[in-house]
């Protein structure tokens, strides 16, 4: 099955 | 910690950046982003079909292979253009969405939920992942009405109605004297 990791610490802003 | 969109992110043209590790997507699976308001859950392929529309698309199609790790942009004027009308929207929402859009009016953070979605053929996807920390606030509180002027002794004293129309973190008076 397909599984999407997301981390949220790696969320970026592009400011 | 949330993430807000304000007016200035949205004059900016600002950008969400996820990078996301996939597996298990083979060559016919991709992935989209899709926004909604809290509440509707954007897996549900009816809430992603033209007629019964209530979720829209802000990100590229990314069709990954095995192993590879994406980064998924979703710019901040797409998720505010709110497009319930084209599944498949592409074009980029210019500035005016700031001040002319659904949102462009709201004061108090509407909670936007961005639904990752492994997406296979025209109509099918399952279960992906929601990321539920974007709120918008693209408008300042309004300012007090019933602004009065009062006489006091060796000084001025004001009164004024609150503020409900939103976040208020304090109030600034000025003077305007007039010319001369």
């Amino acid at each position: 099955a397909q599984t999407i990791t997301l981390t949220e610490t790696s969320v970026r802003r592009s400011e | 910690s949330i993430y807000w969109i304000s007016q200035a992110d949205c004059q900016a043209d600002d950008k969400f950046i996820f990078p996301v590790v996939l597996s298990g997507f083979s060559s016919d699976v991709s992935v989209e982003v899709w926004a909604g308001e809290s509440g509707v859950d954007c897996s549900n392929v009816d809430n992603r079909t033209t007629a019964t529309q209530k979720c829209w698309k802000v990100s590229a199609t990314y069709n990954p292979s095995q192993g590879f790790t994406p980064e998924i942009v979703v710019p901040a004027r797409t998720i505010l253009a709110r497009d319930l009308t084209n599944a498949a929207a592409s074009a980029t929402p210019g500035a005016d969405v700031c001040t002319n859009s659904t949102y462009s009016d709201s004061r108090n953070g509407v909670p936007i939920v961005l639904s990752f979605l492994p997406i296979q053929g025209v109509s099918s996807s399952i279960a992906g992942i929601a990321f539920t920390k974007v709120r918008i606030d693209l408008g300042g509180p309004d300012a007090p009405a019933k602004l009065e002027l009062g006489v006091g002794e060796n000084r001025l004293s004001l009164s004024w109605g609150q503020v409900t129309t939103g976040d208020i973190t304090g109030y600034q008076f000025f003077c305007d004297p007039p010319p001369g």
